[in-house]
């Protein structure tokens, strides 16, 4: 049988920023 | 600057950054020529100077620059001249101010990415009625300035940890009142941009309120309006989340079934465009969950009287790993999708 196809990991748009790592003891 | 000794620098910093608080009418392009461009050059100046002088962010230096950028930037925005304002369309009204104006952001944003910058000092300055000023102006009808806002808004979320909150909170309410009431906001896209970068961020496990952001502020913003102004970076968002966190594509899937436009039109054709990118990045487990209400509605889409559409959906079917989802689990889906399938290959070209 045929293997299944890994999804796609998107790209990065060009408009993509840096992510900013959120801070676990920031409060909600 | 560069010319006076480096311990009178500091205060002459200052002192230019008053001149610079000065707000020339540029609608009165002949008036005070000399001075504008006087306030230009001391602009550049400024720039230069923040770029790659070290040690002149003085404590008083702080107050004094929010100060000078908050009288330059902080303004009534131009009405716009029609409510029906189409950036696809119509040309934006730009900025008549725009030579010290891109320089006074210029100059903020070296200010703020300084590696003497510190957050401790500048909070008290760069507060919440700041933040709310700044977010206001995201609805500039000039693209250079929400290009500027945006990398301003980014870098203060970035550095200071107790606005953080706050800034997604006043981020939520500008986009419900786009959703719920005036469908018209220059700057969602700029916004929606910086939230792919805080979502990329994003810890796990995820929050329940940013699940509810998700649920309650993403998907509602799939409306027809939104999806031709901003699709790429609606799109950008809800993948983010999908990759943090799989099981969040069934109230995904589910919530984009809910808002589907109701009548066949192009509309439907952007709609499918959006489903597509989610669906390259669906995980197996996820797609049987949500594959038969998904493949009712596409099954309407490929027997819809509107051509544009009936293509549109077919076009799933060139998607390789689409198409490796739909032969695992044709039992399922066969039965769903073949009237529709039988009926148009009697009469569809394609």
């Amino acid at each position: 049988p045929q293997k299944r196809l890994k999804p796609l990991k998107s790209p990065a748009p060009p408009f993509a920023m840096p992510p900013i790592k959120e801070d676990r003891f920031e409060k909600a | 600057l560069k010319d006076v000794p480096a311990a009178e620098q500091p205060e002459l910093f200052l002192k230019k950054l008053q001149q610079c608080s000065f707000i020339f009418d540029f609608m009165d392009t002949l008036s005070d020529l000399k001075m504008k461009e006087y306030k230009r050059s001391t602009l550049n100046e400024l720039v230069d100077y923040v770029t790659i002088s070290r040690g002149y962010l003085t404590e008083q230096a702080y107050p004094e620059v929010v100060r000078t950028v908050s009288y330059n930037i902080f303004r009534t925005l131009p009405p716009s001249d029609s409510n029906e304002f189409d950036p696809e369309e119509d040309e934006p009204t730009l900025e008549a101010s725009w030579p010290h104006l891109q320089l006074v952001y210029e100059f903020f944003i070296r200010f703020l990415e300084s590696q003497e910058f510190q957050p401790s000092i500048a909070k008290k300055y760069i507060d919440q009625k700041f933040v709310l000023q700044l977010l206001e102006l995201f609805d500039s009808e000039d693209p250079r300035e929400r290009d500027y806002l945006k990398t301003v808004l980014h870098r203060i979320y970035g550095k200071f940890l107790g606005l953080r909150a706050f800034i997604r909170k006043q981020i939520n309410n500008i986009f419900l009142r786009f959703v719920y009431e005036t469908e018209h906001f220059n700057g969602v896209a700029e916004l929606l941009e910086i939230l792919g970068s805080i979502i990329n961020g994003f810890a796990l496990p995820l929050k329940a309120e940013h699940k509810q952001f998700l649920v309650k502020v993403l998907i509602p913003l799939h409306t027809v309006r939104s999806l031709s102004l901003f699709h790429a970076q609606l799109a950008y968002c809800i993948v983010q989340f999908l990759e943090k966190d799989p099981t969040l594509t069934e109230p995904v899937i589910r919530g984009l079934l809910k808002f589907w436009p109701k009548t066949c039109s192009q509309k439907e054709v952007m709609y499918l465009g959006e489903l597509e990118e989610i669906l390259d990045v669906i995980e197996p487990s996820q797609f049987v969950k949500i594959q038969e209400p998904l493949f009712k509605q596409i099954s309407r889409c490929v027997s819809s009287p509107h051509f544009q559409v009936a293509e549109r959906a077919l076009y799933y079917w060139n998607n390789e790993y689409i198409m490796s989802l739909i032969e695992e689990n044709s039992n399922v889906i066969l039965p769903i999708m073949f009237a529709s399938l039988y009926r148009i290959s009697k009469e569809h070209w394609n």
